[in-house]
């Protein structure tokens, strides 16, 4: 099982085409292994990017070099995952 | 039974395919189990077809869950499909509805992806297909339809998320639609709910430029989603897909619209971002219900505009 402890959920709002441009370039690349969960398309949208935790400084020094500015919106991923995990646990409990 | 299921959470694919047997068993007369065929890994594709007699009677096709970690749509699609089954014979514009036309939900429509998010990736997007020449695997279910296909906003490469698969409806979850659809032959809407960032959309994604019913569809979309926003303030959006969110070839609306479904709209539930797809279970049912008043607003829109 894929487990995302450190992982963070970052959003960016977007300021201008240039940034859009600056965004499209990281999603090309692969190395960070970056999950768009929504995509850099106008300034007018919002961009949320899940940095897996060993990018997260490398992607942040990016978005910093090229003035963008962001917001961790989720700040440990796994946490989010591990209250869904227990939900559900607790769940099944009830219905048996 | 259905009284027990706790609709306020999620739940893995062997509870929800068991539920749906439950609530067929108790609504004998309106809902039927149909399998329209298996998923690459073998899974059965269920449909509950809501249908109160007649053969090809108007049909409206409504799917959840394409993407497989969008888990509060397949969520949604079990509440809603309750919400039919137990207000047919009670609201008179449901009654009226289905007594007249077909609804036809899949709830989990990408079934292999489902159980992979439960498994192994709860972050899994696409299909499971495995392509020779590549590590990676699965396909964009919402990239692999023949309506654009292979045009911008989709992806060549294997490994990405929006990947959309070596030719059109090459993802068996999604042939098997195609061929339920063509084969029906008389479907009025096609709905296909999606989350997140709260958006109704019509068609199309793959260009920019607006369809003929364009002025119809904005004006459907602008009511239901008002109705959806009265019951909690929901704020949603209202265009077509190129224009609100990004051009994306190979989509499932676009493709509905372009085989002549004019009714053909995309759902983006809850949330704006502040959980993103990981929404908590305690907003499943109020995302549920906000969403159903958008729903029905399209589909009475639908009975009462034949064509």
């Amino acid at each position: 099982e894929r487990v995302f402890v450190g992982d963070q959920v970052i959003r960016v709002n977007v300021q201008s085409e240039e940034d859009v441009q600056f965004l499209q370039a990281l999603e090309a690349q692969q190395e960070w292994e970056l999950d768009f969960w929504l995509h850099p398309v106008s300034p007018e949208l919002p961009v949320d990017i899940r940095v897996p935790r060993s990018s997260l400084s490398a992607v942040k020094e990016y978005l910093h070099a090229h003035n963008i500015h962001f917001t961790v919106i989720i700040d440990n991923l796994q946490e989010l995952l591990d209250e869904e995990k227990a939900e559900m646990e607790e769940n099944q409990m009830k219905e048996r | 039974s259905t009284r027990s299921f706790d609709f306020g959470a999620y739940h893995t694919l062997e509870t929800i395919y068991s539920w749906m047997d439950t609530l067929v068993a108790q609504h004998p007369n309106l809902v039927t189990k149909q399998e329209i065929g298996r998923s690459y890994e073998n899974r059965p594709m269920y449909v509950l077809k809501f249908s109160t007699g007649g053969s090809k009677r108007p049909a409206i096709w409504i799917d959840a869950g394409i993407h497989s970690r969008e888990w509060v749509t397949q969520a949604t699609g079990v509440w809603t499909a309750n919400k039919i089954a137990t207000d047919y014979g009670r609201d008179t514009s449901l009654t009226s509805l289905l007594n007249t036309m077909d609804i036809y939900m899949l709830i989990l429509a990408n079934p292999d992806g489902y159980v992979y998010t439960h498994t192994n990736n709860r972050m899994w997007r696409k299909t499971r297909s495995k392509f020779s020449g590549s590590v990676c695997r699965g396909a964009d279910p919402n990239r692999n339809w023949d309506a654009g296909f292979g045009g911008p906003g989709a992806s060549n490469n294997p490994c990405l998320d929006t990947y959309h698969g070596p030719s059109a409806h090459s993802e068996i979850e999604v042939k098997n639609v195609v061929n339920l659809i063509k084969s029906h032959g008389n479907f009025k809407s096609f709905i296909s709910v999606h989350a997140y960032s709260q958006l109704l959309m019509y068609p199309h994604g793959y260009s920019c430029n607006n369809v003929p019913d364009q002025p119809e569809l904005d004006s459907v979309g602008k009511a239901a989603v008002q109705k959806l926003a009265s019951l909690y303030g929901t704020s949603y959006k209202v265009g077509s897909i190129c224009k609100i969110i990004y051009q994306a070839s190979g989509g499932s609306i676009d493709w509905s619209y372009d085989v002549g479904i004019k009714y053909s709209f995309a759902f983006e539930l809850r949330d704006t971002g502040r959980y993103g797809f990981l929404l908590p279970a305690n907003q499943i049912i109020p995302t549920a219900e906000e969403t159903w008043l958008a729903l029905k607003h399209i589909l009475e829109y639908v009975r009462d505009h034949p064509y």
